[in-house]
């Protein structure tokens, strides 16, 4: 990891004459006021707190020196359970998105397909929401702008249908992408579709598709999603405003899963791999 | 009798827990602590009465207080300034995806129940489906919607609207505008145009409820640069607790006109300062 770039943010930790209990408890104290205001769940922010101050009182720095280890315990604490990112393997994928309404997944679907088709992927997306208004417009003209294969039906309402179909008609694409409605964990037909597609499609990665500016609402919604068909990655989206994605973290910290993309733009091309650094720097910045 | 020092640190920390939890920004539980440490300085409890209920009560007054800065009544508003002028033009406004679109139908929805002649404007000219997404509204709603080209000028296709009402004597046009982030200089720089050419008579902020410490950023950004009269929540059906509402009218000084609680033509309600701040607090 790259700890230089850390070490930029955490820069009284470097400066710092002593590591002692009163340096670390102003420390403490420090990244509990940036992780809240970067709208990581409170309780997490409590616990990573917590944990933080006991490892940097208690642990000793073995072979970093006491401020590389203080910047590495942070650094775990609050990535605990996330990990640096995930590989998608270049071969036959199916890859099916979902959200809450507005995060971002019908433009993200198709920034992940441009992304795979820049590396050499035959990629195509799939209509998937049957409920939004235009929601197949609004795919299509993407779709068609960057050269990505598309599958959708404007006037089917079932959207099962139309994915099944989609799966079936775009069999010589190497990665398909499955855009799906909004919703959120209280609209239950909502999420008992989401949960039947999954059981028919059974696609290979389901990504959870946050916006940063998300809130403390960010872990509930996201465990929901999990309990409800399993969710591999985070996808955050709208980096590009001034949101420090704290809640997106909370419900991959939450689940235990990693962050996949990083989309910081309405360009087709404003997408990311996560950076687990530099997503910490600027929590804590 | 005098207030214990201690038990008050304690209710206070766990109230500012409450109030962070329920996606009230950090800054403004700050302020809204002090405030309150200030006006309990001093104050004495009566016997028997908890202090937990002297303090919370004290809390509902202040939150009420920043909810109720401006009272703004919607449907008063319309048929008071429909009496000066034909016809009454609102611009919707904020960043991407908080809900613009789907608002200006509910709002077109009320306003054909209360008899008013709607007009609704495609502003934006940039998302793909944008125009798409409208017209089916618009369809369903039988109004008529007003649009030029995907990539034409926002601004024209408001003015544009704005002419056409104005001959056929309709009472509101609604102007819809593309999502923005409150970070892209040119996109805000654009909003002001559409607003100085067009001149609103109402400009509406519409934000999630679901959106945690950035949304004093953006409507503080989106109010210093074209001044905003009234936010719309929406996305309330997601169950937030809502402190949003407080971050936003805090930082902006401006009324919530309305909470969305569903992606229904219905699903628009006044809002309503107590059953929020009840809500916040239970
Ligand atoms: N600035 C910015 N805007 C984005 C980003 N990702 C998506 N958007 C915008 O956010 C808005 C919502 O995006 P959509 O792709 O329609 O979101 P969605 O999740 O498919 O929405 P629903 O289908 O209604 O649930 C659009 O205006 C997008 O252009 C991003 O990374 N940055
Ligand atoms: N659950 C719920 N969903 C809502 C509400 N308001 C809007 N939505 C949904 O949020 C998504 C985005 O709504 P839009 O109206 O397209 O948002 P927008 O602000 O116009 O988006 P952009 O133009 O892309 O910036 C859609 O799926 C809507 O149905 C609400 O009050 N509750
Ligand atoms: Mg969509
Ligand atoms: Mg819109």
């Amino acid at each position: 990891m790259a700890l230089s770039s850390l070490k930029d943010v955490i820069r009284k930790i470097t400066r710092a004459s002593s590591i002692d209990k009163a340096f670390v408890e102003e420390m403490v104290r420090d990244i509990q006021r940036a992780l809240i205001r970067a709208d990581v769940n409170v309780r997490q922010v409590k616990e990573i707190s917590d944990t933080i101050k006991k490892r940097a009182l208690n642990e000793s720095p073995k072979s970093l020196n006491p401020r590389e280890h203080i910047i590495r315990i942070v650094y775990e604490e609050i990535l605990k359970g996330v990990g640096e990112g995930i590989e998608i393997p270049l071969k036959k994928t199916k890859i099916m998105l979902v959200g809450l309404q507005g995060s971002g997944k019908t433009t993200t679907a198709v920034k992940i397909a441009k992304y795979y088709k820049d590396r050499g992927v035959k990629t195509a997306v799939i209509a998937g929401d049957a409920y939004r208004p235009a929601a197949y417009h609004q795919l299509k003209q993407l779709a068609e702008r960057y050269g990505i294969g598309f599958y959708g039906e404007e006037n089917e309402r079932d959207a099962i249908k139309i994915v099944k179909k989609g799966v079936k008609e775009l069999k010589n694409y190497d990665m398909i992408i499955i855009d799906t409605a909004g919703r959120h964990a209280l609209e239950d037909e909502l999420i008992e579709e989401m949960k039947r597609m999954a059981n028919e499609i059974k696609p290979d990665y389901k990504f959870l598709v946050l916006d940063s500016a998300i809130g403390q609402l960010a872990s509930k919604q996201a465990e929901a999603f999990n309990s409800a068909i399993g969710i591999d990655g985070i996808i955050i989206t709208k980096f590009d405003g001034t949101a420090k994605g704290g809640g997106a973290l909370s419900a991959a910290r939450q689940i235990g899963i990693p962050i996949a993309f990083i989309g910081n733009g309405e360009k087709i091309e404003d997408i990311e791999k996560f950076d687990p650094a530099g997503f910490v720097s600027r929590l804590l910045g | 009798i005098i207030i214990d020092k201690k038990k008050l640190d304690g209710i206070l920390s766990e109230l500012e827990m409450i109030l962070l939890e329920s996606d009230v920004a950090f800054e403004v539980v700050e302020e809204i602590l002090e405030k309150l440490r200030e006006r309990l300085n001093g104050k004495r409890k009566k016997i028997g009465e908890k202090l937990s209920s002297l303090v919370i009560g004290e809390l509902k007054t202040i939150l009420l207080e920043i909810l109720g800065r401006e009272f703004f009544d919607f449907d008063e508003f319309i048929a008071e300034k429909i009496k000066e002028k034909k016809p009454v033009h609102i611009l919707f406004v904020g960043v991407n995806g908080t809900g613009k679109t789907t608002t200006i139908a509910k709002v077109a929805k009320r306003l054909l129940a209360n008899n008013y002649s709607v007009v609704i404007s495609a502003g934006d000219t940039f998302r793909a489906g944008a125009i798409e997404q409208l017209e089916v509204h618009a369809r369903n709603l039988g109004v008529r919607l007003i649009k030029h080209k995907l990539g034409a000028d926002p601004t024209a296709v408001i003015y544009d609207a704005l002419k056409h009402a104005k001959s056929r004597g309709i009472d509101v046009v609604l102007s819809d505008t593309a999502g923005r982030m409150h970070t892209k200089k040119n996109l805000i720089d654009q909003l002001e145009k559409i607003k100085r050419v067009t001149s609103p008579d109402l400009t509406i902020f519409v934000d999630e409820s679901i959106a945690g410490n950035d949304a004093i950023e953006r409507a503080r950004m989106f109010n210093e640069a074209i001044k905003i009269d009234g936010t719309i929540l929406t996305k309330m059906d997601a169950d937030p607790k809502g402190g949003t509402a407080i971050s936003i009218t805090y930082v902006t000084g401006k009324p919530i006109i309305f909470i969305g609680n569903g992606q229904g033509y219905d699903d628009l309600v006044k809002f309503d300062a107590k059953w929020l701040v009840e809500r916040l607090l239970d």
